[in-house]
């Protein structure tokens, strides 16, 4: 139940990043999209690194953790989860 | 498949494209519900070893075992991280935290696409006859994103990089999500990066036909596909106790009604729901329908599960009627009682019956399988039609292929139904939908990259666009089912698929990414939202004027803004310019456009391209001058080029909003 009540109050996101953004500070991106995250969130998990298509990650945050996330130096979007069905 | 092969002509087709070293060095990544790799259909049997560059892998997990995958399957990767983010953990003993298909979807999706031949594949012997994918040579990666819960963006993104990295040659995604703008759709984004990686991305239409504005997957670097009948049927006769027959369809295989006419009842009259008619689960009295033949309309919930709601509640058998949005359409099902579809006309002449006769009874007698039907094609009332709800200046959907009634390979975890109550089990299953015209295309595509593999994703398009047909032998123009008229290139694109004739185009319209960012440039995109689409910093040049008519695309379509409180004829022109590229021998080509509304004037400069070497490029300009026109009002034409051997074909669909 406090699992279930866990997904409901976070949603799930699309995080794009831009790249040559990257403070110098960072060797890797994955470190940097992992503090980026961890300055709004303490709990938020990155649930998958996208470096193909995108530059950027996906993870669950409240709505409030979502907006202060957009204003991190960066963010190029937050797109929030879609759901597709068969056809 | 069975059929579809004969029906696209790659029986006859056999000595054109290569069957050797090409095909066999592509593989087609499908996004669907996963893969039942003990499916004959993946037999590698004859297939070299897997190509070199080949970097994905068989991923193990629940009921899936790596060692199942062979030269045929070379890839089956999962991806539930956004799933049970939402939905929470899987529950294993519903469904497989695996590549294995506990649905059917997909192993039907990829079977079609690149199955490997099998001899004798039928349903209860329906459809008999050797079934194969259209790229029967190519391989298979699987990369499982929808689950019992749906699928989501988060996973299809993760599984579009991972088959971008894999080295997957073609991307089928028989799936879709609304309309979304191309930076807030998933899927879009998913395929931009792959197509400028060379990767050819098919997508399903979507099924919300016949309604207009209805369109899945738009996005002008995606293959939109939309669904057309095949010439074969499953005639299912319904015998009236007034002596009047009627001609449904099943795919029925279990004990038949007897010789007798049984007791006949309208699902409606046997419900103590206002909705019974719809024979939804729960709703049907018992009392009323035990032993009868039940009549049900079709609307709401699957077409399946009423035959089961019939059943449970002791009916013998189930006449299922189209309303108005499924005209005369007729998909068949492998119903779990004697039952048969039916369509509009034939439902309402059966309604008359069975209100007017105080006893009314009826038989249901299975014809098999028949095949030569025509008209064929016919595009499906389900398929989804355009105009594009968010680039009015592009026409989708871009062509159709077969998706009504399709055999194609079956997970062996669930019965043809798909309902948990079914309980039979079969290699092989027919079900219709755009997500059964995708993978057509996908293999089709993967084909023509098999025998050209220096074309660009969007040579490999035109080259299907512009040899599609629009008509029958007879001269007569694709029927739409939903209307029983002359369909229009918002139904079926630039046409029916044609992969003899898209071998050899003659011509095409190339497109590359910087034409797409182009594009992007002209819809006025923000920077941060071309960044989203394409993954790079693009800054459109404020001295060029970008024109979204101009996207070197295969079609035409040209939206006029009616003119309000002109208060006269007031003429309007718009300029649409496109590059043709000679992929053929030399040649002089000539234009001829045919527009049989007298509303537009249509003018093409210059009339004439001469070609004298390979890959040269000549530009041309069509100008549309018409006058306002009522806002609704739709004008169709086509504008092609032709050497005298190859015909260059583009639809033309004009709108006044």
């Amino acid at each position: 139940a406090t699992e279930k009540q866990q997904r409901q109050n976070k949603k799930t996101y699309i995080v794009h990043m831009s790249k040559s953004h990257m403070p110098a500070d960072f060797v890797e991106h994955k470190q940097w999209y992992d503090a980026s995250l961890r300055s709004v969130s303490d709990s938020a998990e990155i649930m998958y690194t996208y470096d193909t298509v995108i530059h950027g990650f996906s993870t669950q945050l409240t709505e409030e953790e979502a907006e202060a996330l957009e204003k991190q130096h960066g963010i190029v979007s937050i797109m929030p989860e879609t759901r597709y069905e068969l056809h | 498949t069975t059929r579809t092969p004969m029906f696209l002509g790659l029986d006859m087709a056999n000595n054109m494209f290569p069957a050797s070293t090409s095909e066999g060095d592509l593989t087609v990544g499908v996004l669907d519900t996963g893969v039942w790799p003990e499916s004959k259909s993946f037999d590698d049997t004859g297939l070299g070893p897997v190509p070199s560059s080949w970097k994905g892998q068989c991923e193990e997990g629940k009921n899936f075992n790596a060692a199942t995958c062979n030269r045929k399957l070379i890839g089956a990767r999962f991806f539930s991280k956004g799933y049970e983010a939402i939905q929470g953990p899987i529950d294993e003993s519903k469904e497989s935290k695996s590549p294995r298909d506990d649905d059917g979807h997909g192993t039907h999706t990829s079977t079609t696409a690149a199955g490997s031949a099998v001899s004798d594949a039928n349903l209860f012997g329906y459809a008999s006859g050797t079934a194969r994918g259209m790229a029967a040579r190519a391989r298979v990666a699987m990369y499982k994103v929808c689950w019992i819960g749906g699928c989501f963006s988060t996973d299809i993104l993760a599984a579009m990089e991972k088959a971008i990295d894999d080295g997957v040659n073609v991307l089928s995604l028989s799936l879709g999500g609304g309309s979304p703008d191309y930076y807030r759709d998933s899927v879009a984004i998913g395929a931009f990066g792959a197509m400028e990686k060379g990767i050819f991305v098919s997508c399903s239409a979507g099924n919300a036909g016949p309604s207009s504005y209805s369109l899945s997957n738009e996005a002008p670097w995606i293959t939109t596909v939309g669904a057309g009948t095949l010439d074969r049927d499953f005639p299912a006769y319904v015998n009236l106790g007034n002596g009047m027959n009627f001609t449904g369809v099943s795919l029925y295989n279990g004990t038949a009604l007897p010789d007798t006419l049984l007791p006949f009842v309208y699902a409606g009259n046997a419900s103590n729901s206002t909705s019974g008619n719809l024979c939804m689960s729960g709703t049907l009295v018992p009392e009323k329908v035990a032993g009868k033949i039940v009549l049900c309309d079709r609307g709401v919930t699957a077409r399946v599960q009423k035959g089961e709601v019939v059943k449970e509640a002791g009916g013998a058998g189930m006449i299922l009627a189209n309303t108005d949005s499924n005209g005369e359409e007729l998909v068949a099902d492998a119903h779990l009682l004697p039952a048969t579809a039916v369509g509009q006309k034939s439902g309402d002449g059966i309604k008359k019956y069975l209100f007017s006769d105080p006893n009314p009874t009826a038989t249901i007698i299975l014809g098999g399988t028949k095949v030569g039907i025509q008209p064929s094609p016919v595009v499906a009332a389900f398929s989804s039609r355009g105009p594009s709800s968010i680039t009015t200046e592009i026409l989708k959907p871009d062509l159709i292929a077969p998706g009504v009634n399709i055999l194609a390979g079956w997970s062996g975890a669930v019965g043809p139904t798909g309902l948990s109550v079914d309980n039979r089990r079969v290699g092989f299953n027919i079900i219709s939908g755009t997500s059964m015209s995708c993978p057509h295309v996908s293999g089709l595509a993967t084909l023509l990259k098999g025998a050209h593999p220096e074309w660009s994703p969007a040579a490999i398009r035109s080259a299907l666009m512009t040899t599609a047909y629009t008509a029958y032998k007879n001269g007569e123009q694709l029927q739409d089912i939903a209307t029983g008229k002359a369909s229009t290139p918002f139904d079926y694109g630039a046409g029916h698929v044609d992969p003899q004739k898209a071998l050899d185009p003659g011509l095409i319209y190339d497109l590359t990414t910087d034409d797409y960012l182009n594009f992007l440039c002209a819809l006025n995109y923000t920077p941060s939202q071309i960044t989203v689409v394409s993954n790079r910093n693009f800054t459109c040049n404020d001295s060029v004027k970008y024109s979204v008519a101009d996207l070197n695309y295969p079609s035409f379509a040209v939206p006029f803004t009616t003119g309000l409180g002109s208060g006269g004829n007031k003429v309007t022109v718009l300029k649409y310019t496109r590059t043709l590229t000679n992929v053929g021998a030399s040649g002089t080509y000539k234009v001829s456009v045919s527009f049989p509304s007298e509303s537009v004037k249509i003018a093409v400069e210059p009339a004439a391209l001469s070609f004298s070497q390979m890959n040269e490029k000549k530009m041309y300009t069509v100008s549309f001058s018409a006058n306002s026109m009522p806002s609704g009002t739709k004008d169709f034409g086509r504008l092609q080029w032709s050497d005298g051997n190859h015909v260059v074909g583009s639809p033309i669909a004009i709108t006044w909003t």
